[in-house]
């Protein structure tokens, strides 16, 4: 059960680190065990230094640095089994622009060997999606699909800010 | 492997029958709060995923039956199916569409509703369908279905739980 | 003690069914003890229902109507001990335009009476807001304030999705 | 009263001193993830707020002393000012503009550090700080100040929980 355990642990914090370097252009990541002699007995962090900054835990970083490291934790144990087929609901919630950019073109190439689908309100993550749904509802309370929705009249745009004085 | 369509009648805010065709690649679901974007998510988790209604942010089962809306009446019953291009036979049956489906309607019996299973419309069971997804590699369980809210779960979590996480996938 | 909490209550259930109806063009909401005899044995739980659906409890709505309610009930709380001075860290995030677009109109309407700072990464909101701050971080890891940034630059835009078939 | 300019000095990512100029009715603060947005709002807190550490994502009241970013030195010390118009006398003092300042330095106390407090350049103490601000009507721990992931966990904690909100508020 222990063997299991740390081999999962260790091809997961690869794969975190690697994932979360794309994620982050050039930051570190990486897991800590609490007890690492025996794992069950603690717990796990998640420890990331965003490009330019010092290392830090999971808790002390913004609200958008945390969901990054976080959303780069769940993709990196996606990889240790991958499976043809995925959903996504609003992962890019907390994002800016730079980073929900990047984190959509990353599923977009790894939407070449799986499919992906994804809820989101982001005109920045539509760039990347090949196919858009719509769903509406009419004052009846009843869902309705829309095939081909006009995007444009639907999500919005992030750039990252440029120091514009 | 991969899914072409789904169909849902009566479930959730999706009265009446509704069809939702799925191409390969990257596809994006959009749409104003409560039109009923994770309830497309759920249906999916509802033939794919754990069976129980909790992880459908339901109740009971029933709950998960369309109940009229704003004006309209109830439903009985509720039903979704799955159709899954095999052409490359990764789910051991040999068709070219899988159509995996789930039904639950409303009963005298004590649970007050009877859920069953069909494969290509003849009667399976959870078993036969956990076993052709698992053979597919579809895993309903895994982190390959990431639900409203996980992110903000694994960051507000305790370090005991957020390593129950490792325990659970190996 | 029970004679305060009870005044409480019913203060905040009165100001929570009026700014409810606002935010959400119609629908309603209300507060629920799970024991009113003895409330300090008891739960508190928020049931809306959004205009065109029947009532639930905040549990069974959608991500972006249960925000809309917790707003409400956060705000709610507010009237009932009005302060000169409040600050917001991005309330509207789980929001569509519609309802970004609601919320920030009414605090525009409030920041007559009272000061209002709010982080947001919204266009739809910067629309209503009278002045604003941008932050940037260089590449030290330093903070810095620009005074005038270019919104362009910056945040989305969400407007209703239209059934344009 | 309203909040005319807060003075940082090595709070957080505000290195060095930075001054923050506010007016009155609607202001946004923009800017990416990380970029300082939310330790602005600390920075009014660690004046206004809870005294405690934990409501300023911190383990200890010196995590809040700039770190010295990437390459450069950490600082032994912050500061923050916060200038309130008082033209309205609001707060009993006879000044169009109080300044209140909050000062952590790092020392050899067994704390490790002291922390003081100064109302236009004097010194005073966090009572004194209540109960000027207590006057105005400026609640530091009421809901007028709204962190960010306080609206998802109202939305997730239990109604117990929930119902605790309004013990404390009455
Ligand atoms: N059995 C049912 N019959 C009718 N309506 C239902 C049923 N079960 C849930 N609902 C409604 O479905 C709505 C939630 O829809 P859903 O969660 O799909 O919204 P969403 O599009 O994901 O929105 P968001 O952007 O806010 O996440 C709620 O308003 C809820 O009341
Ligand atoms: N004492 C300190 N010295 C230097 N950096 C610090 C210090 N304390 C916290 N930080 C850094 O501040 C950053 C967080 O900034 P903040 O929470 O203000 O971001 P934000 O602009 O609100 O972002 P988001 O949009 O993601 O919420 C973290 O990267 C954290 O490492
Ligand atoms: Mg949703
Ligand atoms: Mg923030």
């Amino acid at each position: 059960k222990k063997e299991l355990f740390m081999k999962l642990y260790r091809d997961v914090n690869e794969n975190l680190s690697e994932i979360y370097r794309i994620f982050s252009r050039g930051g570190k990541a990486s897991l800590e065990l609490e007890n690492p002699e025996n794992p069950f007995e603690g717990g796990l962090d998640i420890k990331a230094s965003p490009s330019g900054k010092k290392v830090r835990l999971l808790k002390s970083l913004s609200g958008g640095e945390k969901s990054l490291a976080a959303l780069a934790f769940i993709f990196a144990l996606q990889q240790t089994n991958p499976s043809p087929f995925y959903i996504l609901d609003e992962v890019d919630m907390f994002l800016d622009a730079d980073n929900a950019g990047v984190v959509s073109r990353i599923i977009r190439e790894n939407s070449q060997k799986a499919q992906f689908i994804q809820v989101t309100l982001r005109k920045v993550t539509l760039k990347q999606t090949e196919h858009i749904i719509g769903v509406m509802m009419q004052n009846s309370g009843v869902s309705e699909v829309v095939m081909k929705p006009n995007i444009d009249d639907f999500v919005e745009e992030n750039r990252p800010m440029e120091v514009k004085t | 492997v991969h899914l072409k369509e789904i169909e849902l009648e009566n479930f959730k805010t999706f009265g009446g029958k509704t069809r939702v065709p799925f191409s390969q690649g990257y596809t994006a679901i959009i749409g104003p709060n409560g039109s009923g974007k994770s309830n497309i998510l759920d249906a999916i988790l509802f033939v794919l995923g754990p069976k129980s209604s909790k992880s459908l942010r339901a109740e009971n089962l029933t709950d998960l039956i369309f109940n009229g809306g704003a004006k309209g009446k109830a439903a009985s019953y509720c039903k979704v199916s799955l159709l899954f291009d095999n052409k490359d036979r990764s789910m051991p049956l040999d068709h070219d569409v899988v159509r995996l489906t789930r039904h639950v309607k409303l009963s005298g019996s004590s649970a007050g509703y009877s859920s069953s299973f069909y494969i290509n419309g003849e009667k399976s069971s959870l078993k036969e369908f956990d076993s052709v997804l698992t053979s597919a590699g579809i895993l309903s369980d895994g982190y390959n279905m990431v639900r409203q809210g996980l992110i903000t779960s694994i960051i507000e979590t305790g370090p005991i739980e957020r390593r129950r996480i490792l325990d659970r996938v190996s």
